[in-house]
């Protein structure tokens, strides 16, 4: 997983 | 998003509203942490500041502003609106204690040293304790309100829920994330003696009470 992308939880 | 991940969501929201309800029907937040409510605010803004940067999905956007407004509610209430029946004396966890150990480590480790994501660790490391003063306060006390035992429950439900939805990711997505699991799961187990005494006390109509 990319750190940079973002995280999509909430 | 599967079924954990949504219940576990919703789980969490249920538990705020809870609260806010609870405080604002009775004019009161006797028996409630400020300070924990104080965590939760600043886990909130240090873990959403991606509203700014990325946007994932219509759902994912209006969770968080729901979340962060409620959790500024809650802390309004509390030290403004209804100063006066906040249990101050009761409330003396060492907030310190828990954010400069948080901080330190949020800086050592993380997936990225960057500033957003060095507060994005930040958020879930103090997220896994914030709830510490609540429970210290109960524990001084020796009680708490049925109504605050519900939102004890919903919150940490929240948390277990993700956990079944990060076991369901990393065998269907295989998405794995070292720091939330682990954090997610200390964030559990601070829970778990609650967990006890809510199933044992609260759901058989009994007050939750401590042995003195």
């Amino acid at each position: 997983q990319e750190a940079t992308e973002g995280h999509d939880e909430l | 998003m599967n079924i954990f991940r949504l219940t576990g969501d919703l789980s969490h929201l249920a538990a705020i509203i809870i609260l806010l309800l609870k405080i604002w029907k009775t004019r009161s937040c006797a028996g409630i942490s400020g300070k924990s409510q104080l965590l939760f605010a600043l886990v909130f803004t240090t873990r959403y500041l991606d509203l700014f940067t990325s946007f994932i999905s219509l759902y994912n956007t209006s969770m968080k502003l729901i979340y962060v407004a409620c959790s500024y509610a809650t802390v309004y209430l509390i030290y403004m609106k209804f100063k006066a029946t906040y249990d101050g004396n009761h409330d003396t966890f060492r907030v310190e204690f828990l954010v400069v150990p948080v901080g330190g480590l949020s800086f050592l480790v993380n997936h990225d040293f960057s500033p957003l994501e060095i507060l994005w660790t930040f958020s879930i490391y103090l997220e896994s304790v914030a709830i510490l003063p609540q429970l210290f306060m109960i524990s001084k006390t020796g009680e708490a309100e049925t109504i605050t035992t519900h939102y004890l429950f919903f919150l940490g439900l929240y948390r277990a829920l993700y956990l079944i939805n990060w076991i369901w990711r990393y065998y269907f997505e295989g998405f794995f994330d070292l720091i939330a699991v682990v954090a997610g799961v200390v964030q559990t187990i601070l829970y778990c003696d609650f967990f006890y005494l809510y199933v044992t006390k609260v759901l058989k109509g009994k007050k939750l009470s401590l042995p003195a």
